[in-house]
């Protein structure tokens, strides 16, 4: 629940819509989202009655290793900035 | 306890899930619209 | 997915589920961003946003998400099994575990709503088209104008745009004979429009219209003296323009950025430098638009040649030149490069010389030229990154044959598929591509066909 308020308040202010587009851009920049488009294609084209879950299941844990470190930490480190002004720890 | 870093790195997750989650759904979708539309060979 | 079908079986129900998949459309398309995340993308169960893909309930108001699989243990309590993914507005059956796909129903379920209307409006497209080939009666030297227009209709882009009617659904002139892109339109509508009304005397109508609309703009135009192709060329595409801009009026175009078809399709830009004959630094870098290339052919062989020549540039003499790098004030060489290619280029090999004695010859030295052309090696080649190879296809030749005053222009044109033709005025014949790379080319139309 704490993290849903969190949340609430970072859209609230603009901020996740911010943090949410600068991913988006960034994975897109650096060619993920090309990968991750033709690691489902590999994936539909090797079983073409694939489910939803089960090419996600492949796909999943390979999309989220090919995020470059840098966006990872560049994101990351945004999003505690906004949390640092508004959570009293 | 949560902390700032482990907040932060559950919201990231969050998105990026979201992200990967909707670029799956679409292709396998599509792949088995156009499937259903013009058969197993069409390029 | 079994499910959905048999939901579709039952008409009422049918219509209730599209109604509600189509009002959940709308509101995923038509919220703000905040009220997305707020809304159609927390989970009613975690609150948590974006917990993976969140689902929004076609049979009530739930938001349930994909990771903490809430909407799955909301579908197993109530037996509510569709969710609309609000990310993408894809329709997933939690029995099927998997999204609805292959439901043209449902793919298309905006429209079911307003088919009544659609249907009463729409028009079934006439299979009945002609395929476009077509002669032109020359009426006194009016070759040069029949090669001309013979290639803008069989031109993929201007054919486009005459056939996706822009002009005709904004002229306010509507007529043929009084504005220039409406006899265009009426030559496209003869040429490819409706076989069974179409007699070979109607099929001249709109080139007819064509004619005196130029007569009446152009009073030169007119007569039986034979005139320049390239001259009509450049005559045309500004009338296509200057409609454009009459229609346009009202809707702003970026400044220097003109959207007309004559610009959109064949305006691409040059770029001059000044290269220091010493140290080959570059200076003075200028662009202007350019609509066609004028190529010398003297002494060259080939298309590349002339090419090559072009791009290297000439040795400035009457300029008082001194480099701001080396200090040099050896005469510089002005180089030409192509900063922009336009989508079609038209080459002029320029065959007819004007002389001081105000008499004009013609060179009929053969120049080849490729049924493909590579345009890299003429680009301004930005050092850093490498440029793509640019292919170009050869799509149409206006060839000249005789001498300048006692001449006869024929076009041939490349149609979709790939067989070429040749309009001579009234008579149209297939030509094999082989015997068009011979012609005595004077313009040459390629289209880009392949980048990188």
């Amino acid at each position: 629940q704490l993290k849903g308020q969190i949340q609430q308040h970072l859209v609230e202010s603009g901020n996740y819509e911010l943090i949410s587009n600068k991913l988006s851009q960034k994975l897109l920049q650096e060619g993920w989202t090309d990968q991750v488009k033709r690691l489902t294609s590999v994936e539909i084209d090797n079983n073409k009655n694939a489910s939803f879950p089960e090419v996600l299941a492949k796909v999943e844990p390979k999309a989220i290793q090919l995020v470059s470190e840098s966006t990872k930490q560049e994101i990351i480190s945004q999003i505690q900035s906004y949390l640092s002004e508004i959570v009293e720890t | 306890a949560p902390t700032i870093e482990s907040t932060s790195q559950s919201i990231y997750d969050n998105l990026l899930s979201t992200m990967i989650q909707d670029i799956v759904a679409r292709s396998t979708t599509q792949a088995k619209t156009l499937r259903a539309r013009y058969g197993d060979n069409s390029t | 997915c079994p499910h959905l079908n048999q939901a579709f079986r039952n008409e009422k129900t049918r219509d209730g589920v599209l109604k509600t998949y189509n009002m959940i459309r709308y509101i995923i398309e038509h919220s703000t961003f905040k009220n997305r995340y707020l809304l159609s993308m927390r989970c009613s169960e975690c609150n948590e946003i974006n917990c993976g893909s969140t689902f929004m309930c076609l049979q009530c108001g739930f938001c349930g998400c994909w990771n903490s699989q809430h909407f799955l243990a909301h579908s197993e309590k109530v037996g509510h099994i569709f969710g609309v993914n609000s990310s993408n507005e894809l329709l997933f059956c939690f029995k099927c575990m998997d999204f609805v796909s292959g439901n043209e129903m449902l793919a298309n379920s905006m429209l079911i709503k307003c088919w009544d209307d659609v249907s009463v409006k729409s028009l079934l497209p006439t299979a009945r088209g002609r395929d476009g080939l077509c002669g032109l009666v020359n009426m006194g030297s009016t070759c040069f104008m029949s090669s001309i227009v013979q290639t803008l209709v069989h031109n993929p882009y201007v054919l486009k745009y005459s056939l996706d009617q822009y002009h005709a659904a904004h002229c306010t002139v509507q007529d043929s004979k009084s504005c220039f892109s409406c006899a265009l339109d009426s030559v496209v509508t003869s040429f490819y429009g409706p076989s069974d009304d179409v007699t070979f005397s109607t099929q001249q109508r709109g080139f007819i219209d064509l004619l005196s609309c130029a007569w009446k703009i152009d009073k030169n135009l007119a007569g039986y003296s034979q005139q320049d192709a390239h001259e009509f060329w450049q005559f045309f595409l500004n009338q296509l323009h200057s409609d454009h801009t009459r229609i346009s009026k009202n809707s702003p175009t970026k400044v220097g950025h003109c959207n007309c078809i004559a610009h959109s399709a064949f305006q691409g830009t040059l770029r001059s430098t000044i290269i220091c004959a010493d140290c080959h630094e570059g200076s003075n870098n200028t662009f202007d638009p350019m609509m066609d290339l004028s190529l010398e052919i003297k002494n060259k062989f080939n298309l590349v040649e002339c090419l090559q020549s072009f791009h290297e540039g000439e040795t400035l003499t009457d300029f008082n030149y001194k480099c701001s790098s080396c200090e040099s004030v050896r005469n510089p060489i002005k180089q030409m490069n192509i900063a922009k290619l336009p989508p079609v280029m038209v080459l002029q090999l320029k065959r007819f010389e004007h002389l001081m004695s105000g008499t004009s010859v013609k060179l009929n030295d053969p120049v080849h030229f490729p049924a493909y052309l590579n345009m890299t090696p003429y680009c301004h080649q930005d050092s850093s990154s490498g440029m793509p190879v640019i292919i170009y296809e050869l799509v149409a030749v206006i060839s000249h044959e005789g001498s300048v005053n006692q001449g006869h222009y024929t076009s041939m044109c490349k149609i979709p598929g790939g067989q070429w033709f040749r309009f001579n005025d009234s008579m149209v014949v297939t030509i094999s591509e082989e015997e068009v790379l011979k012609q005595q080319a004077y313009l040459l139309y390629y289209i880009v066909r392949q980048v990188g």
